[in-house]
């Protein structure tokens, strides 16, 4: 069965949506099958992947309704090994709609588990979360194994992240028992900067082990990548950021090796 | 009666607390009585100012549910002439909770037009609102006499603008019919960096007249300047970013002029 990882983060513009794409070209790059489901109503993943508009027939939001066939919602995309589930701004009325479900907080968790799914033989599984802790990031940390939480180099950002672990901790408890922490992964880092390096010591002292010994440098390529609708892995396979991607996949697989 | 500006954008980390804030310093240097309220349960524009969370007894929940009285939630802060109304992670069952309520749409609106408000004779009330389009975005676009759009200078950004207008035309048809958009501002801009060019010609060609002429540069004094727990018109009052606002807030003086 895949490995399925939620890539959440309340606070917005941490690098969810650019750690989903890069890690999954890094871990597909690698020869895995790669399934990334685009779970933000803002669809940035979907647009990152070369997925147009036009061409989100079915979403994430039919898969949740159970609505669809799994062949007509995983799209391939120009990357090698690595597919998609599309997602548009219907995604944002799920909140709502779903309230009334008895199910609501598990239909992810059994869309990505009907027998149908075997046939893919996906390796991996990465739910790119909407900034919040919303059903839509409740149902990521259901179906999924792991949450892996992009932690963006600026002060705003630790503060967040207590309410994220406590979140996590009541799904825990509450739906999903075997649901582990990946891993924190530290983005958009300056080494010139005080401020990102103050960030770093405070997060390994609070939480240790937890975090990724890789770091994702800020890297204008990685934001350059999503404008020519490709990982920044084919957009400038040399640049830092890539290669910081490529170490955090390789890190991530040696973290489960020794599970 | 004061003026009300929403700044909201669903995009996460385009800079919404970071320009509430610091414009809100800005308008409050000149002279302006200024109130912020936190709009979103991440609480981080109350932490920028240096409201504790001990000192967070009453908050904007309690103002939604009208459960308060003024000079219970209404804070001073460091900087002389701007008051704040703080959030905590409280504000984040609002959506739940209210959505059975008739007036859910408008407990903004009703709160901040309570009779009591006036005594405080308040010029500008601006307020911070969470990275999504759910039920406190829209209440504060009820509330709002405009919207004020901050617009990260990246790819991602532009994608979600044309929601944003939409449901701002939403709420202007529904229940706020004198809604405008005050503005559109760049923010992090790098005038080295290719990108925050284009997107500046996109935005600018597509918005015409919407977009400020003043641009908030990419700054690090203005990203560690929350961790100090003032705005960064006083942490470092001659940097580019302190600049900038001012700049930002005698053009938005300049606008309402005149209309
Ligand atoms: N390592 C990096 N170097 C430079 N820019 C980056 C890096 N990582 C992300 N970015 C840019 O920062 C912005 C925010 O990243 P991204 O959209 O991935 O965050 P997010 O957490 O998914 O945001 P949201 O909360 O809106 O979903 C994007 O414009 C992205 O291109
Ligand atoms: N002009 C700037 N220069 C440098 N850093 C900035 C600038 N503006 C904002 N930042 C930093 O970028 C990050 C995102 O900004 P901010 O938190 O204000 O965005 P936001 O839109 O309020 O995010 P959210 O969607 O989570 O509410 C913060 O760490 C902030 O300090
Ligand atoms: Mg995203
Ligand atoms: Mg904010």
């Amino acid at each position: 069965a895949p490995k399925i990882i939620a890539v959440a983060n309340q606070k917005g513009g941490v690098g969810k949506t650019t750690t989903t794409i890069n890690l999954g070209a890094a871990l597909s790059e690698m020869g895995n099958k790669v399934l990334v489901v685009d779970l933000d109503p803002q669809g940035n993943a979907s647009t990152g992947l070369g997925i147009e508009l036009d061409d989100r027939e079915f979403t994430t939001y039919d898969l949740l309704l159970d609505d669809v066939d799994l062949d007509q919602v995983i799209l391939k995309t120009t990357t090698n090994n690595l597919s998609l589930i599309p997602a548009t701004v219907d995604l944002s009325s799920a909140d709502i709609e779903l309230m009334a479900n008895e199910k609501r907080s598990f239909l992810l968790h059994d869309a990505l588990r009907q027998h149908a799914i075997d046939s893919f033989a996906f390796d991996y599984i990465l739910i790119d979360c909407p900034p919040s802790l919303n059903l839509l990031t409740v149902n990521a940390m259901v179906a999924a194994n792991s949450v892996l939480v992009p932690l963006q180099s600026e002060f705003f950002a630790l503060e967040g992240l207590s309410q994220l672990m406590l979140t996590i901790r009541e799904v825990r408890q509450s739906a999903n028992p075997r649901l582990r922490i990946e891993g924190v992964v530290l983005t958009m880092y300056d080494k010139r900067n005080n401020l990102s390096q103050q960030v770093e010591a405070d997060a390994r002292s609070n939480l240790g082990d937890l975090v990724f010994s890789s770091v994702i440098p800020r890297n204008v390529r990685v934001s350059e990548a999503p404008s020519y609708a490709v990982p920044v892995l084919s957009y400038d396979t040399a640049s830092k950021g890539a290669e910081a991607y490529r170490a955090l996949a390789v890190e991530l697989i040696n973290n489960n090796d020794k599970l």
